[in-house]
Parts: structure tokens; C-alpha cells; sequence
């Protein structure tokens, strides 16, 4: 019997939120640390690694490792179904075909199940390697979101050159070209509103802003997101 | 262009 319940749900819909464009299936890998999900998008340019501790949760129970194949755009509709501050129970029979997603409201008036059949997916578990990156940014996620936004409006790719001075954004297109400077903050008072940056060699690279924009989808989960880069290794 | 290509390679299938 696998049991997993959050008080508040918009932890898992943020989540949903963060990997439904860039996966159509993935698989939930659960044991009794807690959920595992690891998956390729379709053209395997992106790894989606996401790990959901038990600790996580206000309830987490898992008697006999369970992997469940979601169709993540069915999980992503009835995650749309619950308020951000519903308790949500997510549960599955050992040898289920079925998973089931149930929603309580805060005063207890109104509960919602929703049931969603399984799919059999290949495991593939691949092994991320530990990198040494030449440079490794940490910057407000919200900042790194806006740039990518606002730089994917000039060209297909963003090209990030960073140095210990700090980083520069560019694009350009037919409607021009732009480029946002971000300087290395130099008294860190609040650490998620701080540019950090360590470096070991500065990095030139230049990434999709179709993917850069996937992966800010990410943006509601954390304050920061680090950036580690490398030549010739992925971002 | 450039393409943003494929990492599979940096995968090591365990």
C-alpha cells in the first residue's frame, strides 16, 4: 500500500506545473525515502530529475517499492482540481493499475477523489554525473526567469558568458540584439536575492530559449537557482 | 542555427 499526504497541495501542482511541458509520462519511482522521478523530454536534449523526500510529507507511507507510469498531462488536469491550500492524498494498491488522488478542503466540507489509470513505461535510470563546473551561478529564480523571458523575445538562444566580475545574458535577432549585465553582489546580505557567482574559468554557451524557458516553469518551487556550467557539458 | 543537441551521451546507463 503506497500513502503519501501534503497538507497543502501547491506544493505538487508547482511541481506538475514544472515538468507538464517538458514531459508527456514519466515514471514516479516510490520507496520509503520517499518519490523519485527521473525522465528524458522527447528529444532527450533535457533531463528531468525531481526527488520528493518522505520528510516532505505530513504522511508517507510506502510498504513495497512502487513505480507508477503517469501520464503527467491526465495528473496535470486533476492537480487543476485542487485548491492551493486542499490536504492532498495521493494512494495506490501495491499492485495497482490505478492511482488515486484525493482532496480535502480546509474547513472539511468538501472532499474530491480522482482516479487515473497507471501505464506500464520502460525504465531507463540513468546515472548523473558528479561535475567540477567551471563556473557555478546562484541568482534569484525569478530574475533568471524574467531574463530568459525577456531575451526570447530576440533570437532562439541565449548566450550566458560568465566571469568573477558576472554574467552576461545575450540574444539577438531580426528585431535586434539585447544583453543583460548581472554584476556579482558584493555585500550578500539576503543569499536568495544575491548574484554569486564562484568560478573556476569563465564560460561562454549558448542554450534554447525554448528549453531555458521549460525549465523556468520551475521558477514558483525555490527563491534561487544555481547555475553550473561548463564547456561542452550540459547546463 | 545551432541545435540544441541531444546529452544522452552524458548519461551513464546504470
Amino acid at each position: 500500500m503506497f500513502e503519501a499526504r501534503l497538507n497543502a497541495s501547491n506544493v505538487l501542482k508547482k511541481v506538475l506545473d514544472a515538468i507538464k511541458d517538458l514531459l508527456n509520462e514519466a515514471t514516479f519511482d516510490c520507496s520509503d525515502s520517499g518519490i523519485q522521478l527521473q525522465a528524458m523530454d522527447n528529444s532527450h536534449v533535457s533531463l528531468v530529475s525531481l526527488s520528493l523526500r518522505s520528510d516532505g510529507f505530513d504522511k508517507y507511507r510506502c510498504d513495497r517499492n512502487l513505480s507508477m507510469g503517469m501520464n503527467l498531462a491526465n495528473m496535470a488536469k486533476i492537480m487543476k482540481c485542487a485548491n492551493n491550500d486542499d490536504t492532498l492524498t495521493m494512494k495506490a494498491q501495491d499492485n495497482a493499475d490505478t492511482v488515486t488522488f484525493m482532496f480535502e478542503s480546509q474547513n472539511q466540507e468538501k472532499v474530491s477523489d480522482y482516479e487515473m489509470k497507471l501505464m506500464n513505461l520502460d525504465q531507463e535510470h540513468l546515472g548523473i554525473p558528479e561535475t567540477d563546473y567551471a563556473c557555478v551561478v546562484r541568482m534569484p529564480a525569478m530574475e533568471f526567469a524574467r531574463i530568459c523571458r525577456d531575451l526570447s523575445q530576440f533570437g532562439e538562444s541565449v548566450v550566458i558568458s560568465c566571469t568573477k566580475e558576472g554574467v552576461k545574458f545575450s540574444a539577438s535577432g531580426d528585431a535586434g540584439s539585447a544583453n543583460i549585465k548581472l554584476a556579482q553582489t558584493s555585500t550578500i546580505d539576503k543569499e536568495d536575492e544575491s548574484v554569486i557567482i564562484e568560478m573556476q574559468e569563465p564560460v561562454t554557451l549558448t542554450f534554447a530559449c525554448r528549453y531555458l524557458n521549460s525549465f523556468t516553469k520551475a521558477t514558483p518551487l525555490c527563491n534561487q537557482v544555481q547555475l553550473s556550467m561548463s564547456a561542452d557539458v550540459p547546463l | 542555427k545551432q541545435r540544441q543537441t541531444a546529452i544522452t551521451s552524458f548519461f551513464p546507463n546504470t
